[in-house]
């Protein structure tokens, strides 16, 4: 099963994320695969502190080549990338858009692959979409990316439909929500009316803890295991693992 | 006197420091032109509250033709756009690449213009560097946005040197500071012995006023004209032309 965290709004949180949500579906002991797909290689800093090698990298897979996945953590398996990977992104898209899912057809043997993404709607972003089977979309409590919203839930269906692939849009999380933001509660209204049972129940606090946990390469869940923050990612995860059993 | 705001890291704060400055220069009686190269199109939804007529896009600059500025307050004029910016993404970069500063050339007559992009090194980030004088880095004080610093100041360096183009970056500015971050001052410190007088002493604080007077599009040194993020604005406002005029 293959999910892809997309958004082509910056910052809503996407890496943020794939890091917790790996972590959570490999300590429920499946056996999870990440792959890093944005040239800036956030992901992959989160779980390598040093360069990554040059035979675990996603790029070379436009090169007719099998990257190697490197262990991370126990049940976790990452693919990563750095910044190498630009030179692909304006190659003739048309040769590289189903590279992606073609490796990933080899590498059998994962319950779980998450697959993040740059903030495009370029190469990577369309091949990471044509070769998984849902979509998780990010959004933060803001007019720039509520208003993207409708564009990214459409352009994944135009996907869809032209590549007859399966892609489906398994939900849209809230993220960095302040509670103090009146803002956030006529936003929630909107976005019910216009979306209601594709959102989430859950959604996550905005929380320092979260930007410190990144840093460091340790998920909240651990640095700050009864915080509201580590509280809301075991929430959606619980959420998130009910939906992919009942559709 | 051209400005590109840029980073690839993305929601560092770009759009909204584009859309105050250009306010900030307006109030101060420049004749000043933005220009949306975000096929997200958020700076032109700050300004236009309803759709941009075809004639206003940037995107007619890949079909050699001219787009029309549009007057949107006294003294500022956009040149906005939207999704269909992303169909020339993947075009042979080379043709377009030089079409923004060639376009730009014919446009003289404003004393200021501020381009924002995509969160991208791509064909519209890279055609904004070459046809500007100055760069501006928005960063937030996040690990993944202080990883990348180093990559964008050395891509642009060395984009100067094989272009033989002038921009120069002005300067690095810290958004979104959260007062409560120890984090913060430790990052500071790091920054200050990596960058010491590129980083802008200003730093824009973390405010939900500047959320919400992005998605009024009003800017926040008019909705809240007293509150800490209007008086940062104003502050930088001073220290950026300062800069240009001892550079
Ligand atoms: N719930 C949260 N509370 C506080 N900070 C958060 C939260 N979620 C994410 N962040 C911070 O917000 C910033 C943006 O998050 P992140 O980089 O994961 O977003 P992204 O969508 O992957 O960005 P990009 O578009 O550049 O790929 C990071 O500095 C991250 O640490
Ligand atoms: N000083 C601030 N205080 C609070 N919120 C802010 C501040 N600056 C920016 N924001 C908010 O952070 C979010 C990201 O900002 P913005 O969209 O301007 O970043 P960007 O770098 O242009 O993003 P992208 O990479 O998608 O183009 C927006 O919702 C904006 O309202
Ligand atoms: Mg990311
Ligand atoms: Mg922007």
């Amino acid at each position: 099963m293959r999910i892809v965290m997309t958004n082509q709004k910056g910052g809503v949180g996407k890496t943020t994320l794939v890091f917790h949500l790996a972590t959570l579906f490999a300590n429920d002991r499946k056996s999870v695969l990440v792959i890093d797909l944005d040239p800036q290689g956030n992901l992959t800093s989160c779980f390598l502190r040093s360069d990554l090698p040059p035979q675990n990298n996603i790029a070379l897979v436009c090169e007719d080549k099998r990257p190697e996945p490197i262990t991370v953590a126990d049940h976790l398996d990452l693919v990563g990338t750095d910044s190498s990977l630009s030179r692909y992104e304006n190659h003739d898209p048309m040769d590289h858009l189903e590279a992606i899912g073609s490796w990933l057809d080899t590498t059998a043997g994962y319950d779980v692959t998450i697959l993040d993404t740059p903030p495009s709607m370029g190469l990577f972003t369309r091949g990471a979409l044509l070769a998984s089977d849902f979509a998780i979309i990010p959004a933060d409590v803001s007019w720039f990316a509520l208003k993207g919203l409708a564009d990214l839930v459409k352009s994944i269906e135009i996907l869809r439909a032209s590549h007859q692939t399966s892609i489906r849009l398994l939900g849209i999380v809230l993220n960095n929500v302040q509670e103090r933001q009146s803002f956030a509660q006529e936003t929630w209204a909107v976005l019910d009316d216009q979306y209601g049972y594709l959102l989430f129940k859950t959604t996550i606090p905005e929380s320092v803890r979260v930007r410190e946990a990144t840093s460091q390469g340790i998920p909240v869940t651990r640095l700050n295991p009864r915080g509201k923050a580590a509280e809301a990612y075991r929430q959606l995860y619980k959420e998130i693992v009910s939906r992919l059993q009942t559709v």
